[in-house]
């Protein structure tokens, strides 16, 4: 084990063995390799580096690279582990893991949360929730008055901020996504189960002995 | 009616949180 080395048609930045993902996610051996597939597809759209940028990613989100989208930018920051303003494979894997139907509540819980502390300050606050309402209600052209939107923010930091200090901290959250299980339905992926038939022609370019799978 | 609904629901109806669609392929 760990001494697996992908063969040239599988070297680009970050490529990592995917007996050794397999190992550290809940995909086989087969579904990485599968994942594989749709990881060249995505980090071939623009520029054909093995890697997926920003605009690649919205790319394959919204099939259009010039939507801004703060979402978005949010998601591909956490998939972008080392900060190097790119997506390598084997943190492409690992950060879908959490988004598989078997991975951790704990570790889907922790991934909202820092999803949500735009700032990274630790905690959600009052005008992070805000400025995701605001940007959430420019994306679907629904028009709310600022005093609707004040409301929201009050039923939502009344039900969550328990210890009412104008902040959600991390246990505040756990337990307010533990009354609210539909905020955690964005965080799993149906589609990771059966990856395998989404992407077929994984088997084509297997280089992993069958006996591994 | 969205008073009804908690921040994070309407938040999470946003497209770019719906990781679905880097599966149409």
């Amino acid at each position: 084990m760990g001494c697996f080395h992908s063969t040239a048609s599988r070297q680009c930045p970050g490529h990592e063995d995917p007996v050794f993902l397999a190992s550290q996610t809940a995909f086989s051996v087969s579904e990485v390799e599968a994942l594989f597939e749709l990881f060249k597809s995505i980090s071939s759209s623009v520029i054909d580096d093995g890697l997926i940028s920003k605009e690649e990613f919205q790319l394959a989100l919204f099939k259009n690279k010039k939507k801004e989208n703060l979402f978005a930018n949010r998601i591909f920051d956490l998939f972008d582990v080392k900060r190097k303003g790119v997506v390598d494979f084997g943190d492409f894997v690992r950060v879908l893991n959490v988004f598989h139907p078997n991975a951790s509540q704990e570790d889907k819980i922790d991934f909202t949360f820092k999803l949500y502390d735009l700032d990274g300050t630790g905690y959600i606050e009052r005008d992070e929730v805000r400025q995701m309402l605001i940007a959430i209600l420019c994306e679907s052209e629904l028009k709310l008055a600022d005093e609707t939107i004040e409301q929201i923010l009050d039923k939502t930091f009344k039900e969550a901020d328990v210890n009412l200090d104008g902040k959600i901290d991390k246990s505040e959250w756990h337990q307010f996504v533990t009354k609210n299980p539909s905020l955690l339905k964005i965080m799993t992926l149906q589609y990771l189960r059966d990856i395998t038939t989404t992407f077929p022609s994984f088997v084509f370019h297997s280089e992993v002995d069958e006996m591994a799978t | 009616k969205p008073t009804a609904m908690n921040a994070f629901d309407l938040i999470n109806m946003s497209k770019g949180l719906n990781l679905g669609s880097l599966f149409d392929t």
